[in-house]
């Protein structure tokens, strides 16, 4: 990965005052300030612009900027809040926020069924579990019949569908959830209460620069 | 558990694309 050539914490594009990411979001002002670190690492990974473009994120996910996945793209989006085609820092801290362990789980339901709903129709429609599931069988290699798939779909559907009109809206998308509250995991990462240990530096630089 | 048995969000979920733990990964 390449090098940030600016050092100076003002120079981000985007940058917004720890204190107010703070106090929208779940993170402490120090934490905030530690997520500057992470960010930076890789807004600058290959284009040193100081903002996220999509390569940037899939090598970080993937170690590969060409590696494409529909939900990487899917994540990318929801993050590029501002819809300009990169993440800049305000947009990366808010975004991250929905996955700390302490945010709202409402936030985290919300966030799963906005990702989930592909083609922003405010429903999970069939045609869309039914791709999203091709696409994760054709990411882990497995290979299962259009008969298997039919059925992984139709239960599911089954389950979650409580109108029968053929499409989840946000409504059956929360009952489901709470009949099943593992599918909204993946909408916790158990690593941001630990970021200041993870990114410690900028903890560290500042202390200098106050001496 | 059997992908046929696992509800489709469920099996979704462990897509590689949605583990931004990765992001932390140094």
């Amino acid at each position: 990965m390449g090098c940030c050539s600016s050092k100076k914490v003002g120079r981000t594009p985007g940058y917004e005052d720890p204190t107010i990411l703070a106090s929208e979001t779940p993170f402490t002002e120090s934490e905030v300030e530690a997520l500057h670190e992470l960010y930076k690492k890789l807004s600058c990974s290959i284009i040193d612009d100081g903002l996220i473009h999509k390569e940037e994120f899939q090598l970080a996910l993937f170690r590969n900027s060409k590696r494409k996945n529909l939900f990487a793209d899917r994540i990318f989006d929801l993050f590029d809040v501002k819809r300009n085609g990169v993440v800049d820092y305000g947009e990366f801290v808010r975004s991250l926020g929905v996955f700390h362990p302490n945010a709202n789980v409402e936030d985290k339901i919300n966030f799963a069924f906005r990702l989930y709903d592909l083609r922003q129709t405010g429903y999970i429609e069939r045609e869309e579990l039914k791709e999203m599931v091709l696409a994760l069988l054709h990411e882990s290699d497995l290979i299962l019949s259009d008969d298997v798939v039919e059925t992984i779909v139709d239960k599911t559907f089954r389950d979650a569908d409580l109108k029968g009109d053929g499409k989840i809206d946000q409504e059956e998308w929360k009952e489901l959830v709470k009949k099943h509250p593992t599918l909204i995991k993946n909408m916790t990462l158990p690593y941001l209460k630990d970021i200041t240990l993870a990114f410690p530096s900028f903890v560290l630089s500042s202390e200098v620069e106050d001496i | 558990a059997s992908p046929v048995t696992m509800n489709a969000f469920e099996l979704i979920s462990t897509s590689q694309g949605l583990n931004l733990g990765t992001l932390f990964e140094k």
